[in-house]
């Protein structure tokens, strides 16, 4: 589940 | 992407930007501390190792280039330009990168997420951005005082500290399963020296007076 959360956070 | 982050992301734009053009313009960095500057480019080269391999939007992609591109423009300008490096004073930037960047990389291998290489090295980027702004701390501290330069430069880095725990919250209240203890933990750390900052700034503001740090 933590794999599918995208770091898209600068 | 929700208005905190957002104008998070662009404050923190501004920081850098100005701080770029500021020192392009006027052919002076007097006040800027280098090592902070070359802890930025360092955190902005470990956190955006996904850049050629996880695409995540276009807006994604080109702010991590700006930012990567500006902060080691500006390490140029301050290492190898002729004229401005001459402003830079050496002898006052003295905090010793060791202090910052061991316990840094000690922590990002023993308390991470995932233990891979892409993975301790993004955490690794958290934690020193969460700690990159003392070496220009110091230096505000031993000058004891505080140009428009600086001054802004802090400013809009702070904003932009402070943007992102707005962000944090809304994104908790409305994504699922949105927690990430290691950026939350590490940002509120970085925001409290910020607001550390802040106190004195804004005393000094309000008694109309050059910025006195406490020794």
């Amino acid at each position: 589940e933590k794999d599918n959360v995208p770091k898209d956070e600068l | 992407m929700n208005i905190f982050r957002l104008a998070g992301d662009m404050t923190h734009l501004a920081s850098v930007l100005v701080l770029l053009l500021k020192i392009h313009t006027i052919k002076s960095c007097a006040g800027i501390s280098l090592k902070t500057q070359e802890l930025y480019a360092i955190v902005f080269a470990t956190r955006y190792l996904d850049i050629f391999t996880d695409f995540i939007s276009l807006y994604n992609t080109i702010m991590k280039l700006i930012f990567l591109g500006s902060s080691f423009s500006i390490v140029w300008y301050i290492r190898q330009h002729k004229i401005v490096r001459r402003s830079y004073d050496k002898d006052q930037d003295t905090f010793r990168y060791v202090f910052i960047v061991l316990p840094c990389i000690f922590l990002a291998l023993i308390i991470n997420e995932k233990f891979t290489f892409k993975e301790v090295m993004w955490t690794f980027s958290l934690y020193l951005e969460a700690v990159a702004i003392l070496p220009q701390l110091v230096l505000l501290q031993r000058t004891r005082n505080i140009d428009n330069l600086t001054g802004q430069y802090v400013f809009l880095l702070g904003a932009y500290r402070a943007l992102y725990i707005l962000n944090w919250i809304y994104r908790y209240f409305t994504e699922p399963h949105y927690i990430h203890w290691i950026p939350w933990i590490a940002g509120i750390v970085q925001t409290l020296l910020y607001g550390d900052f802040f106190y004195y700034y804004f005393h000094s503001w309000k008694n109309n007076k050059k910025l006195q740090l406490p020794a």
